[in-house]
C-alpha cells in the first residue's frame, strides 16, 4: 500500500496546476523511491517528467509498484478543497479503484477526506537519454517566464542562441522583433537573481512560445529555472521541487527544425 | 519558423 504525507499540500496543487494544461490523463507512478510522472502532452511535442523523492514526504511508505492512474481535472476540482499550508496524505491499496487524499489544516482543528476514482491508463514510458548538454543557463524562473510571456506578443517561435557572450532569446513576427539578451551574472546577495551559464559549444535552437509559457506555470514552484540545451535534441526546463532532496518537475520540449 | 519536430523522434518507447 501506498501512505504519503506532505507537509504542504500547496506543493501537489502547484504541479498539477503546472502540467495539467498539458496532459489530462496520466499514472502517478509510486514506488519505494517516491512518486514519479511521465507523459506527453497530445501532439507529441512536449513532454512532462516529474519526481517527487520519498525524502520529500514524512512519512513516505510503498512496498511495492503502484500506478495511480489520475484525470487531472478531477484532481485539480478535490485539490480546490485542500489549502495551501494543509498536510496532505495520499493514500491507496496495492491494485486500488480509488487514492484517498485526506487534507489537515495546520491547526488540527479540520480533516477533509476525499476519495478520487482511479482509470486505467495504458501509458507508455519513453526512454530519455542521459545528455551531455552543450549550453545549461540557471536563471530566475520569473524572469525566463516574463521573457516568454513578452516575446509572445511578437512571435509564436523564439529563437534561444546562447554563446559565451551570454544568451539571447529573440523572436521575429508581423509586426516586427524582439529579443532579450542575458550574461551570466552572481548577485551575491540574492542568489536566486543571478544568472550562471555553463557552455561547452555555442548552441542556436527554436521552439514554439505557446509550450514554453505553459511550462512557465511551474514557475512558483522554485526561484530558479535550468534551461539546458544541444543543438538538434530537446530544449530540458527544469524546476526543483521542495528543495535539496532531488524532487524535480522537468519539461522536454522538441525543437522546431530547419526554416 | 521551421518544423515543429516530434518528442517521438527523439526520445523511443521503453
Amino acid at each position: 500500500m501506498l501512505e504519503s504525507r506532505l507537509e504542504q499540500a500547496d506543493l501537489l496543487k502547484k504541479v498539477v496546476e503546472a502540467i495539467s494544461g498539458l496532459v489530462n490523463d496520466c499514472n502517478f507512478d509510486c514506488n519505494d523511491s517516491g512518486i514519479a510522472l511521465q507523459a506527453m502532452d497530445n501532439s507529441h511535442v512536449a513532454l512532462v517528467s516529474m519526481m517527487l523523492k520519498a525524502e520529500a514526504f514524512s512519512p513516505y511508505r510503498c512496498d511495492r509498484n503502484i500506478a495511480l492512474g489520475i484525470n487531472l481535472s478531477s484532481l485539480t476540482k478535490v485539490l480546490r478543497a485542500a489549502q495551501s499550508s494543509d498536510i496532505l496524505t495520499l493514500k491507496a491499496e496495492d491494485a486500488p479503484d480509488v487514492v484517498n487524499l485526506v487534507f489537515e489544516s495546520s491547526e488540527k482543528d479540520r480533516i477533509s477526506e476525499y476519495d478520487l476514482k482511479l482509470m486505467d491508463i495504458d501509458q507508455e514510458h519513453l526512454g530519455i537519454p542521459e545528455t551531455e548538454y552543450a549550453a545549461s543557463i540557471s536563471m530566475p524562473s520569473n524572469e525566463f517566464q516574463r521573457i516568454c510571456k513578452d516575446l509572445m506578443n511578437i512571435s509564436e517561435s523564439v529563437s534561444i542562441e546562447c554563446t559565451k557572450e551570454g544568451v539571447k532569446f529573440a523572436a521575429a513576427g508581423d509586426i516586427g522583433t524582439g529579443s532579450v539578451t542575458l550574461k551570466q551574472h552572481s548577485n551575491v546577495d540574492k542568489p536566486e537573481q543571478s544568472v550562471e551559464i555553463d557552455l561547452s559549444e555555442p548552441v542556436a535552437l527554436s521552439f514554439s512560445l505557446k509550450y514554453l509559457v505553459n511550462f512557465t506555470k511551474a514557475t512558483s514552484l522554485a526561484s530558479k529555472v535550468k534551461l539546458s540545451l544541444s543543438n538538434e535534441v530537446p530544449l530540458l526546463v527544469e524546476y526543483e521541487l521542495s528543495g535539496g532532496n532531488s524532487s524535480y518537475l522537468r519539461f522536454y520540449l522538441a525543437p522546431k527544425i530547419g526554416d | 519558423g521551421g518544423k515543429q519536430s516530434s518528442i517521438l523522434g527523439f526520445f523511443g518507447k521503453k
